[in-house]
């Protein structure tokens, strides 16, 4: 997840996300705020909390199976750049989905929960927690 | 060809081509009326 | 960025290696095609789930559902949904042997890669890029051939028993004697295969209360080697020495973790090139380092006998350094003598220590009687002793087509990873696509090449991994090379920003 590219691929695949809810013309600009950052963070949720194991064979006689991808980041080491870059990204988006909701109350909760989802298991007290 | 190497469709069959590119498009093309629109 | 190491008081040339960073574009369309991959995949895997799409991969019956799953479904994503749809450019089967030139079985698949037919037609003298066969020992004809089957007339092929039992043949004594003196050391020991040399052997030298510092990019079966040994592993990043240092640093001052007990023995462990990288290791100040530290160090030269040095001595002749500062010196027949197997050289107590308590000693049968002649034949071919200078031409030959083909290459724009002087020239295509389609076009210009991806290299480095060979002419390196460049532009991957002006 440190490797050259990597965040700005990431940068721009959620703004490309945000452009392509724009463009679906019967969406306000709330509510395309709101669903960029429910799906990215539903996105974010399921890569690096909900699937386990790694997508090829590993040499390692299994011992990452079980462990999620954000506890395999940086072999498990906490407080790494990358840890504090996708613990940050989510934070500054549900910033900008605030503001452009004008911090209307239904959208706050629905973006707040969504926002929780994605930071609660980044704590790490929770690294290895079931 | 470079358009297919780039997007990796590359190595993907003919009709799962077809389904990126028609969403492609799709997208495309919404983009452009809600574009126009917003102007 | 160019590695450059000056004329220090340890080097007796210049080390010249170079690994120019992915352009940032390339690497986030890399990235991207990765993405659109993998989504992909998830859909093929949906429409298997709801059996939409036929399911080609093993899985359980029925009957089995409830058991533990035999298949680790999610570990088999990218086989399934990446691998197999290219997975024509690897496993080729060949009808030949793999010498300059080798014939490919002709095979085609109606279901994307899922299965193959064959035509029944052989793609004839194809220019072998792939195989390890660096001095060209690869033949089945002359000196060696010959010797070869010689004893296999009179041996037989197989062996049936260890080297502690019944299988310790007067071949194998000759064989040791020749590679020990091949080498310099005071003694050797060769094994049947070359993974289990380093995953044997490494268990008998070190375990509980040792440290082994391991570079990144080390084998798998120093890996493996090392983990069974039950050692503490910690590992450097590659060929970093100031990395290894602080490894070693921190080793001596705090000792073993929780009880800060001195460490029986830090053994370090360096392979003298690295294939997939193309790097040749810092070696000079690898000895410096372990012997200021007073560390052991266990060099594998799995690709570096016979294809580096003067004298083909491999890294330690490269370098012009004496063979007794290295503790254990391994390496392997596979790629340089045209043989199998493996060999492990160092003081007499060691070797006999090895012959003791060596799992392979004990386990394994012994090297099979031909192939030990086969190396027997082309080890003295290139120390002169069979009278002729054939194998110092082959060195030289190689040196010659490695300069060559590096320069070339480089020339024409193409971002190729380390050492000057490596016959190993990766050359890097980044983007998934670009990996299935570089290995067909070659094979459509009748070149064979290796193309290697995720998750053998970083994510951002897939490459072509180029063998050059002695047995290479510069006919054969030129048809390559203007093929190569070719299909660089078909696929537009000379991005090198250092490009070399004509």
């Amino acid at each position: 997840m440190n490797s050259r590219g990597m965040w700005l691929t990431y940068t721009l695949g959620v703004a490309l996300l945000h452009v392509v809810l724009l463009s679906i013309p019967f969406f306000s600009v709330p509510v395309v705020w709101t669903l960029t950052n429910v799906i990215h963070n539903a996105g974010m949720y399921v890569f690096l909390h909900a699937v386990k194991g790694t997508p090829f064979e590993t040499p390692d006689q299994g011992k990452a199976r079980l462990l999620t991808h954000w506890e395999q980041l940086d072999y498990g080491v906490q407080f790494t750049s990358s840890r504090k870059f996708f613990t940050i990204s989510p934070i500054i988006l549900y910033f900008l989905a605030s503001f452009y909701t004008k911090y209307n109350m239904v959208h706050f909760v629905i973006n707040t929960c969504s926002l929780l989802t994605v930071l609660i298991p980044k704590l790490p007290q929770l690294h290895g927690v079931r | 060809y470079q358009y297919l190497l780039v997007t990796a469709l590359y190595m993907l069959e003919p009709w799962e081509r077809t389904v990126f590119n028609s969403l492609l498009i799709s997208v495309a093309g919404m983009a452009v009326y809600t574009g126009y629109v917003f102007m | 960025q160019n590695h450059v190491t000056c004329n220090g008081a340890l080097y007796n040339r210049p080390f010249s290696e170079s690994f120019e960073e992915t352009p940032m574009l390339v690497a986030v369309l890399t990235y991207m095609g990765y993405g659109i991959l993998t989504l992909f995949g998830y859909l093929r895997d949906f429409l298997r789930e709801w059996k939409i799409e036929k399911c080609h991969v093993a899985q359980e019956r029925e009957e089995q559902r409830d058991f533990v799953p035999l298949y680790q479904d999610f570990e088999n994503f990218y086989t399934r949904n990446l691998y197999m749809r290219i997975r024509d450019s690897w496993n080729r089967p060949i009808c030949s042997v793999p010498g300059a030139k080798m014939d490919l079985v002709e095979r085609v698949s109606h279901d994307y890669n899922w299965t193959f037919e064959y035509t029944g037609k052989v793609i004839k003298d194809v220019i072998n890029m792939g195989s390890y066969n660096y001095l060209g020992f690869a033949e089945n004809m002359g000196y060696c051939a010959d010797a070869a089957a010689d004893v296999t007339m009179k041996y037989g092929i197989g062996v049936s028993s260890t080297r502690q039992e019944m299988g310790n043949l007067d071949k194998h004594e000759e064989l040791e004697m020749l590679v020990a003196k091949f080498l310099g050391v005071e003694a050797s020991m060769v094994f049947g295969m070359g993974f289990a040399t380093n995953s044997m052997n490494i268990p008998a030298l070190t375990g509980k209360g040792c440290l082994i510092l391991s570079d990144e990019l080390n084998h798998a079966s120093l890996v493996l080697g090392a983990r069974l040994s039950g050692s503490t592993i910690r590992v450097f990043k590659h060929n970093n020495m100031q990395s290894l240092e602080k490894l070693l640093r921190d080793a001596i001052v705090h000792g073993q973790p929780r009880t800060h007990r001195p460490w029986k023995k830090i053994l370090i462990v360096v392979e003298g090139i690295y294939s997939m990288e193309g790097s040749v290791v810092r070696l000079p100040e690898v000895i410096a380092l372990k012997k200021k530290y007073k560390a052991y160090l266990y060099l594998d030269e799995a690709h570096s006998i016979g294809a580096l040095g003067p004298r083909g001595r491999g890294v330690l002749d490269y370098f012009g350094l004496d063979p007794e500062d290295v503790d254990v010196l391994m390496g392997t027949f596979t790629k340089s003598f045209g043989a199998a197997g493996g060999y492990i050289g160092g003081k007499k107590e060691l070797i006999d220590y090895l012959r003791a308590q060596s799992h392979s000693a004990v386990y394994a049968t012994s090297m099979s009687s031909p192939v030990a002649e086969q190396i027997i034949t082309s080890m003295k071919c290139i120390m002169g002793e069979d009278g002729t200078t054939i194998g110092r031409e082959r060195i030289q030959q190689l040196a010659e087509n490695t300069t060559y083909f590096r320069r070339r290459l480089r020339e024409m724009g193409f971002i190729i990873y380390g050492n000057n002087d490596s016959p190993v020239v990766p050359v890097m295509l980044y983007m998934p696509a670009k990996i299935g389609a570089f290995g067909r076009e070659m094979l459509k210009r009748n070149i064979g090449v290796v193309v290697v991806g995720f998750p053998a290299t970083p994510i951002i480095e897939s490459r072509a991994r180029f063998c050059v060979s002695a047995a290479h002419t510069k006919e054969m390196l030129d048809v390559a090379l203007s093929a190569i460049s070719e299909v660089g532009d078909l696929l537009q991957m000379k991005y090198s920003k250092y490009r070399a002006l004509p």
